[in-house]
């Protein structure tokens, strides 16, 4: 039996509104540390890799660790009928075929049920070791949406370079050439707007735009997000989920020739 | 332009 109670249901629809253009159907592991799910892009170019921690959960019934292949867009179609302050639950019997999404109104006065079928999705499952960054970028989340926009309406790759100076992001298309750079920020009001930057050594990687505007999509999940780069790995990039969790996005560099 | 790796060529499947 699986019964997850979360009280910010509003995390849950923003999450599948991040991940449902990246991957399409994806297996959801239910375990006592929490509810998780690794899965690739269709090209096997990027890899989204999400922890909702069972402590985040109002209620986390767990009997035994439990697998769901699910359609992520089927699921964000279901999701998207609760409402933002509705407390969502997740109800699966162990050995069954369906998952039931349960939304409860604050005033507990409305109460619906989504049922959706199951899938078989044998999905490749990923080692990703922990690992030692040459540097990491920590800045507010809707400033590098709006980078990252901006860079493709110029071209359809971004080198991203971190050097003292602070983080660059270039691009160059047919009608031109784009630079922006952000300089370490820790001077402002709010912490969410500082931009930090942690550098061992310079480092410089290229990177499809289409793939970090599709990670951008996890924008509303936090104030900030974290980018960490190292020239032999994909970059990582991290959306932290209110206290609970993370959504972490891998993306396999670019060769320029 | 520029040629785009795999995730797969950076962690092994467990």
């Amino acid at each position: 039996m699986l019964e997850l109670r979360l009280v910010q249901g509003s995390l849950l629809k923003k999450v599948l509104e991040s991940v449902k253009d990246l991957v399409n159907d994806a297996n959801f592991d239910c375990s006592a540390t929490g509810f998780s799910l690794q899965a690739m892009d269709s090209s096997h170019v990027a890899l989204v890799a999400l922890l909702l921690r069972s402590e985040g959960f109002e209620h986390y019934r767990c009997d035994r660790n439990l697998s769901m292949g699910m359609n992520l867009n089927n699921m964000a179609k279901m999701l998207k009928c609760a409402g933002n302050d509705d407390i969502v639950t997740i109800k699966a019997d162990d050995g069954g075929d369906t998952v039931t999404f349960m939304f409860e109104s604050p005033t507990q006065d409305k109460i619906a049920d989504f049922e959706m079928k199951l899938m078989d999705i044998d999905s490749e499952h990923l080692g990703i070791p922990e690992a030692e960054f040459q540097a990491i970028v920590r800045m507010p989340s809707a400033e590098f949406a709006r980078i990252c926009k901006d860079l493709s309406s110029i071209g359809d790759t971004v080198v991203i370079s971190v050097t003292k100076e602070g983080v660059k992001f270039s691009t160059r298309g047919d009608i031109g050439t784009a630079n922006i750079v952000c300089r370490q920020n820790t001077t402002v009001d709010k912490p969410e707007d500082a931009t930090v930057i942690e550098m061992q050594e310079p480092v410089s990687l290229t990177f499809a735009l289409r793939y970090m505007n599709s990670f951008t999509k996890a924008t509303p999940l936090s104030n900030q997000v974290t980018i960490s780069l190292s020239s032999e790995l994909p970059v990582v990039v991290e959306y932290k989920v209110a206290e609970m969790g993370y959504i972490r996005f891998y993306l396999a560099p670019k060769l320029e020739e | 332009r520029g040629v785009q790796l795999n995730i797969t060529e950076f962690y092994r499947s467990t």
